[in-house]
C-alpha cells in the first residue's frame, strides 16, 4: 500500500495547517482513502475508481490524466504552494481541491468525507507512519553514504591502480630501450670489429699481391 | 644517386639504424618510428 | 536547535503509543523541553541544567555519562523496545523514566509536566516537524543518489582507462620487442655476412699462401 503525508491550508483557516493523508493500494486510480486532520479532529472517506472515472469523464480528461493531476494535487500539499486550493466545510463534511492556473482555477477533485470519532486514534496513525518514513529514510541514507564510502574506496583504489599502470608503462619503455641499447650496441661494436679485421685483411691481400 | 644508395646500404640497415655507429634513445626511438611507418 | 520525536508505550498504557518530543539548544546537559501526547492530549515541560547536574550527583553518576544515559532513554524510543520503562501520571503529569537491566531497574529521571491547554498546536508542530525531517532526509537520500550515479561513472571511467593502459603497456612491450627483433636481426644479417667475408678471406690468403 502506498501512503503519502502532506500539509495544505484550508482557505477557510489559511493559519491552520492542515495534514492530508492519502492512501492507495496499486495505483491511485484504482481508489483512494483520503483522511484529514488539523492535530485535533479528523475526517476520513474513500474514492472508489468509478468515481475517478466519472469524475474524468465530467472533466472531459483521459483518466490518466486526471489520475495524474490528483496525484500531484494530494500529495504535493506544502510543496506546491499555490498550485492548488482546498475548501472543507466541517459541516458537510466536503473537501474541495481546485488547481490554480494563471487566471483561472478549475475543480479538480470533491471528497465526501466522515468526521472521525476517534481522532486521536488516526493522528497517532499518522504520526506512527511519519516516524517509520522517517525511519525508513535514514536507513536508505546510511545505506547510501555506506555505498557512497564504498564506492569512493573502490575509485581511489583503482585510480591507484591506474596512475601505477601508467607510470610502470613509461618505466618499462625506458627499461627496455636501455636494453636495447646495450645489445645493439654489443652488436655494432662487433660489426666494426669484424670490419676492422676485414679491411686488414683486405690490406695484407693487397700487399701480398703486390709483393709476388 | 646509386653510389650514396650503395654507399647508405654499406653503413646503414633497412630501417635506418647504422651498422658501425652506437645507438642512443633518441635515434632508436626514430628508427622504431621509421619501423611503424614501414609497417 | 536540536530535536527528536520518539515512540513510547507508557506502563500504565501499553497499548498506546505514545510519542515522546525533546528539543534542546546545544548539548541535552545544557537542558532540554520535553513534550508527551497520545495523538489527542499533550503534556510538555522543561528540564534546566542545574536539575540535570544535580539528578546525575544524587545518581552518583559522571554528569557526561548521566547525560549521554537520557539521551538514549529519551531519543531511542520504539527503536530500544524494552531497555527502558516509561511511566506517567495524569493527576501529577509526572513522566519518569526508567532503564531495565538484567533483572533490575533504575529511576534514570522524572519530570514534571504541564498540560498543554491547546494540544492541537502542539500535534500540529509535531507532524510539521516528522514532514520537515522526511523532506530534508529525502533530499539527502536524492543529494547521495546522485552522489553515487556520480561516482559510479567515476568508478567506470578510471577502470576503463586502467584496462586500457594495461592492455596498453602489454601491446608496447609486444610492439617495442617486434621492432628491436628487426632491427637487432639486421645486425645479426650483418655480421654474419662479415664473418663469411673474413672467412673467404682467410681462406684466399691460405690459397695464396700455399701458392706462394
Amino acid at each position: 500500500m502506498e501512503k503519502t503525508v502532506s500539509r495544505i491550508c484550508l482557505a477557510s483557516e489559511p493559519s491552520i495547517v492542515h495534514f492530508l493523508q492519502v492512501s492507495w493500494e496499486k495505483t491511485l486510480g484504482s481508489g483512494f482513502v483520503i483522511t484529514l486532520t488539523d492535530g485535533h479532529s479528523a475526517w476520513t472517506g474513500t474514492v472508489c475508481e468509478s468515481e475517478i472515472s466519472q469524475e474524468a469523464v465530467d472533466m472531459a480528461m483521459e483518466k490518466e490524466k486526471y489520475v495524474e493531476e490528483l496525484r500531484r494535487a494530494l500529495t504535493a500539499g506544502a510543496e506546491a504552494p499555490g498550485a492548488y486550493k482546498f475548501s472543507f466545510s466541517e459541516e458537510s463534511a466536503q473537501l474541495s481541491c481546485d488547481k490554480n492556473l494563471q487566471d483561472v482555477s478549475f475543480r479538480l477533485g470533491s471528497f465526501s468525507l466522515d468526521k472521525v470519532p476517534n481522532p486521536s486514534e488516526v493522528i497517532r496513525e499518522l504520526i506512527c507512519y511519519c516516524l517509520d518514513t522517517i525511519t525508513e529514510k535514514q536507513a536508505k541514507n546510511e545505506h547510501l553514504q555506506k555505498e557512497n564510502e564504498r564506492l569512493l574506496r573502490d575509485w581511489n583504489d583503482v585510480q591507484g591502480r591506474f596512475e601505477k599502470c601508467v607510470s610502470a608503462k613509461e618505466a618499462l619503455e625506458t627499461d627496455l630501450y636501455e636494453r636495447f641499447i646495450l645489445v645493439l650496441n654489443e652488436k655494432k661494436t662487433k660489426i666494426r670489429s669484424l670490419h676492422r679485421l676485414l679491411n686488414e685483411g683486405q690490406e695484407l691481400e693487397k700487399n701480398t699481391n703486390l709483393d709476388r | 644517386c646509386p653510389s650514396t644508395k650503395q654507399h647508405f646500404a654499406l653503413e646503414y640497415d633497412r630501417y635506418g639504424d647504422s651498422y658501425f655507429v652506437d645507438t642512443d634513445l633518441d635515434q632508436l626511438k626514430e628508427v622504431f618510428a621509421g619501423i611503424k611507418k614501414l609497417s
